[in-house]
């Protein structure tokens, strides 16, 4: 479908991308995080979308397994959530995963 | 109103309360806090009320400032969110707070 198409140039063509909720603490969590990592995801905040919300929600859930937010794509890699993100970090496997996504 | 009677009825004659919506990760956050402690609070999911939900968040904003979920109470008193309660559990004040408030 074309909205199918669109999600998989987005996460194509961005280093970082964040589907979010824009009152959700855990997306701001991890907004946050890349913030203090100096890294600008691009954020697409799925409660600012109207009905596409949802829809692009589904979709990334038939994509990734996953259906919560936020859902963290770093290299065009499906990353995972908040949770998984800070994990990552914490093992200190966050920041090269970002120079390389970065880099190119 | 009435509404607001039946808040404050509720906070009063409950140790523990939790203002919470059901997909929020901050809310779950401090619901397992709880049960790991070992303390059951009264639950009242905002997202499972309908209408009455946002009325319900609304006047909780009036009568404790906080607009966001999850809204804590304990013995009656107004504890704050997620991070505020976590604080107060890891300045060791949260469970003289609980034995307290469940004793009585
Ligand atoms: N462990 C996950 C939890 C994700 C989660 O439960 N997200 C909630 C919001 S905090 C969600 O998407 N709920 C369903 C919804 O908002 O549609 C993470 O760290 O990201
Ligand atoms: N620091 C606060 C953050 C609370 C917060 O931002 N809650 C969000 C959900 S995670 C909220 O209520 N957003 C507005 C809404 O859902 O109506 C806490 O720890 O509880
Ligand atoms: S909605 Fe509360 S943490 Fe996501």
């Amino acid at each position: 479908s074309r909205l199918e198409e669109s999600v998989k140039k987005t996460v194509a063509s961005n280093p970082v991308v964040v589907y979010s909720k824009s009152w959700c603490s855990y997306s701001s969590e991890v907004k946050s995080l890349f913030k203090k990592l100096g890294v600008e995801p691009l954020v697409i905040e799925l409660d600012e979308m109207g009905a596409q919300g949802p829809q692009v929600q589904k979709l990334l859930e038939r994509l990734t397994g996953q259906h919560t937010v936020p859902n963290v794509f770093i290299g065009g890699k499906h990353i995972g959530g908040c949770t998984d993100t800070v994990k990552l970090y914490r093992r200190g496997e966050l920041e090269p995963l970002l120079s390389e996504a970065t880099a190119k």
